[in-house]
C-alpha cells in the first residue's frame, strides 16, 4: 500500500495548480461564497489574494495566455459580483478592499520590476512572474480599488450619518453648563427620545468597530489612515452644517459641548496612534466655529480676533454662526448688529467662494501605496474549510 | 521557478466595463 509522505515546505515553490475547467469553482468558493464573517475570521490576512496570486503564478510559469487572462478577468468580476450583491454590508466591502489591494501588491511585488522587489528576500525574488507582464491588469485592479474604496465610504457613511447630529450637537454629557436651554427655546428630544439617542460614545464605538475590522481584514494601514480621514470630515461636516442651520446649537454651552467632543474624537486617535493621518485637521472649521460661540463678540479688538481666528470658516459661515448665537444666561448678550457689519467689512476681501454649507459628500482622492508582504508563499497552506480541495500545491 | 532570461510578454488587458461584458460567471439577474 503506498504511504502517503507529506511534502516539506521547502519542496513547495509557492504555487497552485488548478485545471481550467475548476476557476468557476475557483472563484465560487473563494469570493463569492466566502463569508468575512464566517470561514473568514480565521484565515490569514489576505489568504484569498494570496491563493489567487498562487493560482496565478501556475498559469504564467506553464505560459498559458489564455489561462492568465480569464483567471484575472474572473477575479475581478466575481469581486465586482460579491460587492453588488453585499455592498451595503462594511464587513465584506471591507474584507474585499483589502484583498484586491494585497492581490494587486502581489501583482508588483512578484511582477520582477526591479523598482517593486527591494524587500524581496531571494526567494521571493525566484517566484517572480516568468512569462506575462501583468502592467495593464493591475492598472485593471487599481480602478476596481478604487471603486470599492469608495462603496466602503458610502457605506461607512450611511452608518455614521444618522448618529451625528445627535452624538455630536443634541447630545449632552457636560454636567452644570448646559442645564440651562437658551430661553425662548424648546428642548427637541423628550426624555422618551433620549433612550433611543446616539451619544459621542456610540460614535466613538462605531468607529472602533470600522477599525477593528479593517485591522482584522490586514487593510494596508496607510489606507486605514485615508478611510479615517475621510470618516473624521464626514463627522466634521455633518456637524457644522446642522450648527449653521440651528439657533438651538449655537450658544456659548453647546461651544463647550462641541469642543470637549472634539477633544474625545482626538483621544480616539491617539489611541489608535492615528494623529498624523490628517483627520484631526479636517475638524478645523468645526472647531473653530465652537471657539467662535465662545469668544467675546464686542469690541474692534474682539472683531480682529475673529477674523484671524477663523480663518477655516467662509465669511458666510462666520456671519450666520454670530446672527445664529443665542445667550443662554442674563451675563451673556446677543452679538450686535454693528460687531456682525464690522466682521464682514474685515473679511470683505478675503478670496473664498461664498458657501454656507460645507459639501458632505467630498472624497478625498484614494492612493494605494505599495506594501509588500514578507509572506513566503511556499509557506502557504489552505484550510480545508475554503473548499478548494481541487487545487494542488506546487 | 527561475527569472525568466527572455523578456516577459506584455498581457493586454480589457477595461473593468469590456471585462463584465465577458464575464463567464452566470448573471443572477437574468431569468
Amino acid at each position: 500500500r503506498p504511504v502517503n509522505i507529506p511534502r516539506r515546505e521547502k519542496d513547495f515553490q509557492g504555487m497552485l495548480e488548478y485545471k481550467k475547467e475548476d476557476e468557476l469553482k475557483l472563484v465560487k468558493n473563494l469570493i463569492l461564497e466566502l463569508k468575512p464573517r464566517g470561514v473568514a475570521v480565521n484565515l490569514i490576512p489576505g489568504l484569498p489574494a494570496y491563493i489567487l496570486f498562487m493560482c496565478l503564478r501556475h498559469a504564467d510559469y506553464v505560459n498559458d495566455d489564455q489561462k492568465v487572462r480569464t483567471l484575472l478577468t474572473s477575479t475581478i468580476n466575481s469581486i465586482k459580483k460579491i460587492l453588488k450583491k453585499r455592498g451595503d454590508d462594511f464587513e465584506t466591502v471591507s474584507f474585499w478592499l483589502s484583498n484586491t489591494c494585497r492581490f494587486l501588491h502581489c501583482l508588483k511585488q512578484y511582477s520582477g520590476d526591479e523598482s517593486f522587489m527591494k524587500h524581496n528576500t531571494p526567494k521571493q525574488n525566484d517566484h517572480c512572474l516568468s512569462n506575462f507582464d501583468l502592467a495593464e491588469y493591475r492598472q485593471v485592479l487599481s480602478d476596481l480599488a478604487i471603486q470599492i474604496y469608495q462603496q466602503l465610504i458610502k457605506c461607512m457613511e450611511s452608518i455614521l450619518q444618522p448618529m451625528i447630529v445627535s452624538g455630536m450637537l443634541e447630545h449632552e454629557t457636560i454636567q452644570g453648563v448646559s442645564g440651562v436651554k437658551p430661553t425662548g427655546l424648546r428642548k427637541r428630544t423628550s426624555s422618551i427620545a433620549d433612550e433611543g439617542t446616539y451619544t459621542l460614545e456610540s460614535i466613538l464605538r462605531q468607529l472602533s468597530a470600522f477599525h477593528s475590522t479593517m485591522c482584522q481584514h490586514g487593510t494596508d494601514p496607510e489606507l486605514i489612515k485615508q478611510v479615517v480621514k475621510q470618516q473624521f470630515y464626514i463627522i466634521g461636516a455633518v456637524t457644522l452644517n446642522n450648527l449653521l442651520l440651528r439657533k438651538d446649537m449655537c450658544s456659548w454651552s453647546k461651544g463647550m459641548q462641541i469642543r470637549y467632543n472634539v477633544s474625545q474624537l482626538e483621544e480616539w486617535l491617539r489611541d489608535k496612534s492615528l494623529m498624523l493621518c490628517g483627520a484631526k485637521e479636517t475638524l478645523e472649521p468645526l472647531i473653530q466655529a465652537a471657539q467662535l460661540l465662545q469668544v467675546k463678540k464686542k469690541t474692534d479688538e474682539d472683531a480682529e480676533a475673529i477674523c484671524s481666528m477663523c480663518n477655516s470658516l467662509s465669511t458666510s459661515q462666520i456671519v450666520k454662526v454670530l446672527n445664529l448665537y443665542t445667550p443662554v444666561n442674563e451675563f451673556e448678550e446677543r452679538v450686535s448688529v454693528t460687531f456682525i457689519r464690522t466682521i464682514q467689512t474685515r473679511l470683505r476681501d478675503r478670496c473664498e467662494t461664498p458657501q454656507l454649507l460645507m459639501d458632505t459628500k467630498i472624497i478625498y482622492p484614494v492612493t494605494f501605496p505599495f506594501n509588500p508582504s514578507s509572506l513566503a508563499l511556499e509557506t502557504i497552506q489552505i484550510p480545508g474549510s475554503l473548499n478548494l480541495a481541487f487545487l494542488t500545491r506546487v | 521557478s527561475r527569472p525568466p532570461s527572455h523578456p516577459r510578454v506584455l498581457l493586454k488587458a480589457p477595461t473593468l466595463q469590456e471585462m463584465e461584458e465577458m464575464s463567464i460567471l452566470e448573471d443572477e439577474e437574468s431569468p
